[in-house]
């Protein structure tokens, strides 16, 4: 799942 | 990025800002748990290796840096600039009875067992706890300063309004991340007695004090 690998948070 | 989002960053940053100052403005970091600082510089380090790995936006660069840098500078007044401050008798929660078991978690359950995703499962999960050593400092003194009080809630905040930003996005995108999830939730039930007392003493005016 690439969104997990990147993830966007803080 | 949504509302909820935003004003959880901007109130995680306050909070970081508020402790700098108080500590730097008062010359002294009396009734702060260096441990809890410890744990959060570690938490900041681990998650944000992806720096060196994944630009996402200026403004996710730009926030870790702070984030880091802040809680770098945090850590060096503690223990060295205003050393004779630090109330090292009330401050002592043992750091490893929440790192060796976070570490073996994370490495249990995680979503990629890779390391650079295993340290940011790790720093999901220590920043859950992360605050227990401050709110074990307070309990044990049975107070906190007003600024302190204010630092607390402000970084209580943080994770709820977390909380609502995976509500929006898992309606909005249909994203959701059980670990951040889980883990936001236990954050912000730690600091349920905390914002209890906040509402009811500190906003009206009267420094948080426990009962004897």
């Amino acid at each position: 799942d690439e969104d997990l690998e990147k993830h966007d948070e803080l | 990025m949504n509302l909820f989002r935003l004003a959880g960053d901007v109130s995680h940053l306050l909070a970081i800002i508020i402790l700098l100052l108080k500590i730097w403005r008062t010359r002294s970091c009396a009734g702060i748990s260096g441990k809890s600082q410890i744990l959060f510089a570690l938490v900041f380090t681990t998650r944000y290796l992806d720096l060196l790995t994944t630009f996402i936006s200026f403004y996710n660069t730009t926030m870790k840096v702070i984030y880091i840098g802040c809680s770098y500078a945090t850590v060096w007044m503690i223990y060295a600039k205003f050393k004779a401050t630090y109330d090292s008798n009330h401050d002592t929660f043992r750091m490893e009875f929440l790192v060796i078991p976070i570490a073996a978690l994370s490495l249990l359950v995680n979503h990629d067992f890779a390391p650079l995703e295993i340290l940011w499962t790790f720093s999901i999960y220590l920043e859950s706890v992360a605050i227990l050593p401050q709110l074990f400092m307070v309990s044990k003194t049975g107070e906190a300063e007003t600024i302190t009080s204010h630092y607390l809630f402000a970084l209580g905040l943080y994770r709820a309004l977390y909380l609502m930003n995976w509500i929006w996005r898992f309606f909005a995108e249909g994203f959701f991340d059980l670990i951040a999830i889980v883990a936001g939730l236990v954050q912000t039930i730690l600091y349920c007695d905390f914002f209890y007392l906040y509402i009811t003493k500190v906003l009206k005016g009267k420094k948080l004090s426990l009962p004897a």
